[in-house]
């Protein structure tokens, strides 16, 4: 079975997608064969790998509603190793879908443990920041729940939300979700990013990263270029950062 | 009848709640009553304020729902001339009600045209980032849709999204809806957010404000503080910046 990682923080703009892209990237380029799969209406994900959601046939939105597989769905992208799940228009109507069915939660959890998804290593969702069905049947499926944050106020603020809905899940559907935080677009110019790490540091220290990803201009360089960060700025500081935290998950997920 | 404004973008983390804030309070430091409705489930517009979300006994939800009026929920701030309709846990479980009720779109509206509300000038609304139920009350009720943008791929690329949505509330609830695009977050140092902002330029010309608010930490301090910028930092070139975002905003709405 594929280590599943579900990308989540309810605040919006904190590297959710970013994140996604550049660890799968990473993940990839060290043989660990990934899938991505875009489960936010807005197709973040699906255009920083260079398509066009509007031009996407499936998406995992067919999957849930029972009309496809995964596998039928996906697709490769440019970078060896990494095969995406894009998001299209569908997406937008299906939470609605998703609420009136009975026991929609367990639904991506059961389409990841079928035979033709085994030859994963890790499979990274990529969720848009609100509490509804795509994040509930994501953090169910998920053994790992990663936070980006930004160390600025309203990105902590929230932070409880997030946590709540995890704690949620896990007395509900998925009494295994772990979570870790990562702290992203640090700006280590001011004062005040490094006084709220600290404040991180101390209130969730065994959950934290601790890779720090700093704020670099070249990822969103790599974005408009369709193309992920390891691949369009190879030797950049966030390439250097990301590898980073691909080597911290290896571990902490016990994977050779 | 006050002139409202939906702060709406679908991306994440581009400035609407940034931009809520210290717009409602440049307005009333100009002696203009202002209202401000958090319609965010996350609440982080009534935590700028210095209030705590899960302390509020009252809420917008209060008023959709039928159980109260906006005039009761309101609470002053500590800004003359500025008062809030904060967001508290009701909001979250709010969207699922409003699913069930016939036509609850224009629900904001009939509220907001009562007459004890008719003693402010403007009404800002600060939308989550997702096309759902209450940014479609939201959009109900405004004359204008302040659409803050970062010069960034992703948040150009999702401002499809964000416009199309419009121009569906348009057709259906609210013919007068205009809409207006402000740059935030912008950062002049690196050649990518220039070259994005020349973009939008050329495709949004007559939409675009012509104020840039630029990246100034001073605004995240003022939000750890719970006081808007004009108050928190007065000087500062965030502070001037969306003094004159007022200044051409009233021009706009043709208010003395
Ligand atoms: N380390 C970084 N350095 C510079 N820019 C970054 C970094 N990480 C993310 N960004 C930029 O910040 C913006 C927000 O990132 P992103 O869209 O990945 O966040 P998100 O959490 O997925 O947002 P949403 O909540 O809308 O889904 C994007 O424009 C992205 O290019
Ligand atoms: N001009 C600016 N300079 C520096 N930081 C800013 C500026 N504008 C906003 N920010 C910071 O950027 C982050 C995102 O802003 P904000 O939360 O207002 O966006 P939002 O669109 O309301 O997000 P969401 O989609 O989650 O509701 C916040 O931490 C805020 O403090
Ligand atoms: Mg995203
Ligand atoms: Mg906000």
């Amino acid at each position: 079975m594929p280590y599943v990682i579900a990308l989540w923080h309810q605040k919006g703009g904190v590297a959710k997608t970013t994140t996604a892209l550049s660890l799968a990237a990473s993940l990839a380029e060290r043989g660990q064969a990934t899938l991505l799969i875009d489960l936010d209406p807005q197709g973040n994900l699906t255009s920083g790998l260079g398509c066009d959601p509007a031009r996407m046939r499936g998406s995992v939105a067919d999957v849930l509603l029972g009309n496809d597989r995964l596998v039928t769905v996906s697709r490769p992208t440019d970078v060896s190793g990494l095969d995406l799940v894009p998001s299209n228009a569908d997406m937008l109507t299906l939470p609605r879908w998703l609420h009136l069915r009975e026991k929609y939660e367990p639904l991506l959890r059961d389409s990841l443990a079928r035979p033709e998804l085994q030859r994963y290593a890790f499979v990274l969702l990529d969720c848009p920041p609100l509490v509804g069905p795509l994040t509930i049947t994501a953090l169910t499926a998920a053994d790992l729940a990663l936070i980006p944050t930004q160390c600025e106020y309203f990105s902590v603020q929230v932070l409880n939300n997030s946590l709540e809905l995890i704690r949620l899940v896990r007395g509900r559907t998925n009494p295994e979700l772990a979570y870790r935080i990562l702290v992203t677009l640090f700006d280590g110019r001011g004062l005040l990013h490094g006084r709220v790490l600290a404040h991180l540091q101390q209130h969730f220290a065994p959950a934290l990263f601790q890779t720090v990803i700093g704020v670099d201009s070249k990822l969103r360089e790599s974005q408009l270029a369709g193309r992920p960060i390891t691949v369009h700025a190879h030797s950049s500081r966030a390439a250097q950062q990301y590898r980073q935290l691909a080597e911290e998950l290896l571990t902490y997920a016990q994977r050779p």
